[in-house]
């Protein structure tokens, strides 16, 4: 059965688009299929796979306000094989309010996913993951990603300020899969820019560890200029540096993943 | 006359919070009087002022959707003398839904710091500064902060993704300058994290005096762990580490402020 995982945070600047592209490019190359859907208007997502994301393209704007199906608007990864993209583009921007008068405003990402995993098993083609990258924010967008999502992956960067925005985050998805989405749960939690020589980040991985023993990924993910520079490059990590600490730990966090399965 | 400066990026993780609080704390330190104001529905920044701000503390909610004046909602803050609090609390998570069906949605704000600012004059007390930290997005929150202020602030992180997003904010700000408020102008961008070590920040830095050459505070915030440490004790980095680099750069930052002054 397809994972379907969103990646959120409404802390900003956690690590959630690193965590989306360098995950998925992770999978893909260990033969994985991934489809990866950038639901933020900043499009970094789409930046970092090397997609144009320019306002004439078809995006995931099309898909939420125009009804259009994922495969029409989906495009392949250049840099890494197995990877299927959904853009987002600057008309994102104002989704959100446009879909506060929509009709079944918060299941159109939802039913676009499902529509688009069974035309693929139609022909024989597997969808193993579908990774969503959403933007720094509890809105409508996020709303759509968790009420389509079966899990989350929550990335933390070890400082002070992402301790305190966690509980209103899991007291949002608690929410949604108490209406929208029963099948929703918060699977793993992810530490990033993880630096084992200040006090500080090792504070806040015990508390994280402490609050959420189960959730909390083994892997931890080290600061690394790689994986900022990778970006610039319209590459991930994976292939921008594929020795690097960088990428051998978003490795190690994909196999850690894969080996853990969807079972809650 | 009150400079009413407005912190904003839609980029998460940039340095807004860290910006606003120890620019205020570094104004206040020199006898400035300082208004800052949370919009955030995290509330970083109440957090690094020490500012109470659970569920049944007055807010900047009250303020938007109850016509709650500021001077009832303010708090004064108890580590830095000299500066008063709006804080933000989790209520604020819904506001923006619940403005979008509200009259006058954009100028709630304005009107509040108005009010607020003829009533302190009226007895005698100056205010010098109003700093407002937003959240990462471009929503009607951040939208009532541009429609209120006179200035930009615009922290850019030295790193990739920033580059992209800055395009579509400055486009953001002429537009509410062609509409809600035509005084509103970009007056300063400042660049935060800078590790003069890495080729990704120089480039960027360069990147960006180049497209604002007249905008960019000649200082430059490094990366500091001090910085970061400072919020989990309720401090601003200049009381908790007054003589390192981080409150070095901030106090700096304030000063050449000051000096440019508002005059566009
Ligand atoms: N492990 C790491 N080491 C060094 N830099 C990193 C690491 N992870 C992310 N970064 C950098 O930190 C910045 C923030 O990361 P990123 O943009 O992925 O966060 P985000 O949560 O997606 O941000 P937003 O809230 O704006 O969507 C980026 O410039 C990114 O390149
Ligand atoms: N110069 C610096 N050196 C080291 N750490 C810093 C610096 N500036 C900010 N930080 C840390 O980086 C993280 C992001 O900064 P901050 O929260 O101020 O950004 P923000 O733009 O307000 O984020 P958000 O988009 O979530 O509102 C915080 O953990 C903060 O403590
Ligand atoms: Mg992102
Ligand atoms: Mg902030």
């Amino acid at each position: 059965e397809t994972r379907i995982i969103t990646i959120a945070n409404q802390k900003g600047g956690v690590g959630k688009t690193t965590t989306a592209v360098n995950l998925a490019a992770a999978l893909a190359q260990s033969g994985q299929q991934v489809l990866v859907i950038d639901i933020d208007p900043q499009g970094n997502a789409s930046t970092a796979l090397s997609i144009p994301h320019g306002i004439e393209d078809a995006s995931i704007y099309d898909v939420l306000l125009d009804g259009a199906p994922i495969k029409d608007v989906v495009q392949a990864c250049p840099t890494v094989d197995n990877i299927q993209v959904v853009p987002a583009t600057i008309e994102l921007a104002g989704a959100e309010i446009e879909l506060v008068t929509t009709v079944s405003r918060e299941t159109k990402l939802r039913e676009a996913i499902h529509t688009y995993i069974a035309e693929r098993a139609a022909q024989g083609l597997p969808t193993h993951y579908v990774i969503i990258d959403c933007p720094p924010s509890l809105g409508l967008l996020t709303i759509n990603a968790f009420t389509a999502a079966r899990e989350v992956l929550i990335p933390i960067q070890c400082e002070y300020y992402a301790l305190e925005g966690l509980s209103m985050l899991v007291r949002n998805i608690e929410l949604i899969r108490g209406s929208l989405n029963p099948d929703l749960w918060v699977s793993m939690i992810l530490l990033t820019m993880f630096d084992k020589r200040t006090k500080l980040s090792l504070e806040v991985a015990d508390e994280v560890r402490a609050h959420f023993p189960n959730q909390v990924l083994e892997t931890t993910i080290p600061r690394s200029v790689r994986i900022a520079e990778a970006p610039s490059h319209g590459e991930t990590v994976i292939t921008y540096d594929p020795t690097g600490t960088g990428a051998l730990s978003y490795l190690e966090a994909a196999a850690e993943i894969a080996d853990r399965g969807a079972i809650s």
